[in-house]
């Protein structure tokens, strides 16, 4: 990627970050579509010899042989027999029965995870800089598991089979369905296994929000990604016959549109069809478009289809406006057509403009990139959101990393939309989603664990969480683009990630294998569903209290019955009480506690205050009282709890939920 | 044969494996004849779960679900990519 690895202090930081052979030594297995292997994210120059624990391999099948694989891509595999005994043999006119990515997705996540170092990137001009992953030394293998059709769980589940087989220590898996219980659910199932053999286990939160109770992978032994935007933006603005000039975005490249107002027509308005303002593919009347920009409306069907259906019904244009579902969020395309994006407040003014006007006309002015947008980060509208609908004691997502506007390798297979008409052939793409915040934080992982090799997958997703941030250098806190509000922890989880503080953070909470079980043990599942997930007899101990919320998890998420505690103003209280335990992975220190919280319904008292730390390794457990007055059911109010020894933050978020 | 059939994740006991059998996968072979002739395995999972998946009928999978050793027969899930 270009722009992130300044955005998150690692350009500016090189000094602190791991040296070559043991960055090198650390694997990166991606779950996707596959390896575009002729990527330079995958050159091998400078790359010692693969690790001698490395026991993956190069598969060949439709264009892939093992020369495919080198010191950089050690591994590329695919699973395809799910997929071909529920939807029959796989048309390899169509998609490669190999690991080669035929779509562009698994090459973008894992050059965004490990790609190295390439001079000279960018998709049309756009973006342009040096391209890199969060981890370029680290060393990439991809498990093609995605199909045209979908990935199927037996298939992911062999990938992930694997993938433990072979060796990697980090896992990165854009992908998610449905919400399921952690015993019905493949990739938590998958997951835990992972996770005990030192694995850690990065996954995209899904792009179902704003929406509240729209996550994905929310297992506590995965790590939870959403998305936020950079510092980066590609301006194409709107001018309209009336002289106003509007903000939207664009990644259009190709001829201008004419240096004159041209007419401006919605889409709706020249339609037969009650759907015509979507513009989607035969609902255009092309003799009312002919030569004309065409507003359309977000929605149904892909951004970039809107563009080509415009385009082939004879418009020179498109104007593609958000409606209250995404709001203001704007995000770039590399459409077919002068094209740009808008959101809904600016979209409405064009609408009034040209419902008002006789003669209504536009143009589009396309600006190129511009960096130092602020504010940034903000949460994008699409990241999924808390509460977690599975354990709603569990807080999630965990963090966010960027998801928007992200570049990124690209295959060669298909051009920068997608779309089968597109045949331009691009290195590197532009794409945003949740899948792009999920390598990210793998390739940051990645570095964590070359920086301390002992760390386990919860100490490393501890280090991130702790040190992100959730306000801006002014103190504001972050926002959120749905809403235009600030951003709480069920939409930014612990916050920002800030790798380089993540290097150094002071104390982790660690787990084990151990805790995740009592913490299945607290759910009250039976032998059986424990079994299935972490494939051993385990039998909860009957004279044994086990709470969810003694999970020692870096962040904290209090659930109150509504019934139960008193109405608003009423009286009583409700207690709860947290506890966890801090270890040291720093110098010796004392650490003294401080809470906020967002409300005089939440009372947050920890104790002990101080903790003092001796020697690396040393623990020591505190307990957390949340003091809660009544509420209305669905009210949520938050906190942070941080300990602090003057030079570490470790930082957790807090939020309350009244059921 | 195939009408009515749908791909099965099924989740073993590893412990329960008889000691007739050398090999897990003989064993998921073994339960897998003994409620469907024509099934065949898909995958042996070795590290992610202990188990298999195989193209069942719904009659089928109910009848796996109670042989000794099985812990779960879950159907086949789509995800997407994000």
């Amino acid at each position: 990627t270009t722009r992130t690895p300044t955005f998150l202090g690692l350009d500016q930081n090189a000094a602190m970050l791991p040296a070559s052979d043991s960055a090198s030594d650390v694997i990166v297995g991606v779950l996707d579509t596959g390896v575009w292997p002729e990527s330079p994210s995958f050159d091998d120059a400078g790359f010692g010899a693969v690790p001698s624990s490395w026991k993956g391999e190069c598969e060949i099948g439709t264009n892939f042989t093992k020369l495919k694989c080198n010191k950089k891509l050690i591994g590329a595999r695919f699973f395809a027999k799910g997929y071909e005994a529920t939807l029959g043999p796989i048309d390899e006119s169509k998609e490669s029965k190999s690991p080669r990515d035929d779509d562009g997705h698994g090459t973008h996540t894992s050059s965004t995870a490990a790609g190295s170092v390439v001079s000279g990137a960018s998709l049309f001009g756009y973006a342009a800089g040096t391209a890199r992953g969060m981890a370029p030394r680290a060393r990439v293998a991809a498990y093609k598991v995605c199909w045209v059709g979908g990935c199927f769980s037996s298939d992911i589940l062999a990938g992930i089979d694997k993938a433990i087989e072979d060796g990697v220590n980090v896992l990165s898996m854009s992908l998610g369905g449905g919400m399921s219980e952690y015993y019905r659910d493949s990739v938590a199932i998958g997951s835990f296994a992972a996770m005990e053999k030192g694995i850690l286990v990065s996954c995209s939160a899904g792009n179902a929000g704003p929406s509240k109770y729209s996550l994905s992978n929310v297992a506590p032994w995965i790590t939870t990604v959403g998305a936020g935007t950079l510092d980066r933006d590609f301006p194409a603005i709107v001018s309209l016959g009336n002289g106003k000039n509007f903000s939207g975005v664009s990644l259009f490249k190709g001829d201008s549109l004419p240096g004159k107002p041209l007419p401006i027509v919605y889409a709706g308005n020249v339609s037969n069809v009650t759907n015509g303002n979507l513009c989607m593919t035969g609902t255009l009347n092309p003799d009312k478009i002919k030569g004309k920009i065409v507003l359309c409306d977000r929605g149904i069907n892909p951004r970039v289809q809107k563009g080509s259906v415009v385009k082939s019904a004879g418009g020179i244009g498109m104007v593609l406006t958000n409606t209250a579902a995404n709001g203001e969020e704007l995000v770039a395309d590399a459409h077919l057509l002068p094209a740009t994006a808008v959101g809904e407040s600016t979209g409405d003014a064009i609408k009034q403009y040209v419902f008002s006007d006789p003669n209504p006309t536009a143009t589009i002015l396309f600006q190129g990139t511009k960096v130092g947008v602020e504010p940034s980060p903000v949460v994008a509208a699409f990241s999924s959101r808390g509460p977690n609908s599975i354990t709603q004691q569990i807080l999630k997502p965990d963090i966010i990393a960027p998801g928007v506007n992200i570049l990124a390798g690209w295959s060669g297979a298909i051009g920068p939309t997608g779309l089968a008409e597109d045949g331009r052939r691009v290195g590197f793409n532009i794409i945003s989603g949740t899948s792009m915040s999920c390598p990210h934080v793998s390739g940051l992982a990645a570095l964590l664990k070359a920086a301390h090799p002992d760390w386990s997958p919860a100490v490393i997703r501890s280090a991130l969480m702790t040190t992100a941030y959730s306000s801006y250098k002014d103190g504001k806190l972050m926002e959120d683009v749905a809403t235009g509000k600030p951003s709480t922890p069920f939409d930014h989880g612990a916050g920002h990630v800030d790798p380089v503080s993540a290097l150094n953070p002071g104390l982790v909470y660690d787990l084990l294998p151990q805790d995740y079980l009592n913490f299945l043990c607290a759910l009250n599942y039976t032998s059986g569903q424990i079994t299935s997930v972490a494939r051993r007899n385990f039998t909860c101990d009957a004279q044994k209290s086990y709470s969810v919320n003694d999970l020692n998890y870096p962040s904290f998420s209090v659930v109150v019955d509504a019934q139960m505690s008193s109405t608003a103003g009423s009286g009583s209280d409700t207690v709860v009480k947290h506890t966890r335990t801090l270890t040291n992975v720093g110098p010796a220190g004392t650490y003294k506690a401080s809470v906020t919280s967002t409300s005089d319904s939440v009372k947050i008292s920890v104790d002990p205050t101080s903790l003092t730390f001796g020697q690396s390794g040393e623990k020591n457990s505190y307990t957390v009282t949340f003091t809660v007055t009544g509420m209305p059911s669905n009210s949520n109010e938050f906190g942070r709890i941080e300990w602090s020894d003057g030079k570490h933050v470790v930082g957790s978020p807090v939020a309350v939920s009244w059921t | 044969a195939e009408e009515g059939k749908r791909t099965y994740i099924v989740h073993m006991a590893k412990s329960a494996k008889p000691a007739e059998f050398e090999e897990h996968r003989g064993w998921y072979d073994a339960s897998l004849k003994s409620v469907s002739e024509t099934a065949e395995i898909i995958y042996s999972y070795e590290t992610a779960i202990h188990g298999f998946s195989a193209r069942l009928t719904a009659a089928e999978a109910e009848a796996i679900e109670s042989t000794p050793g099985t812990l779960s027969v879950l159907p086949e899930m789509r995800y997407e990519l994000h």
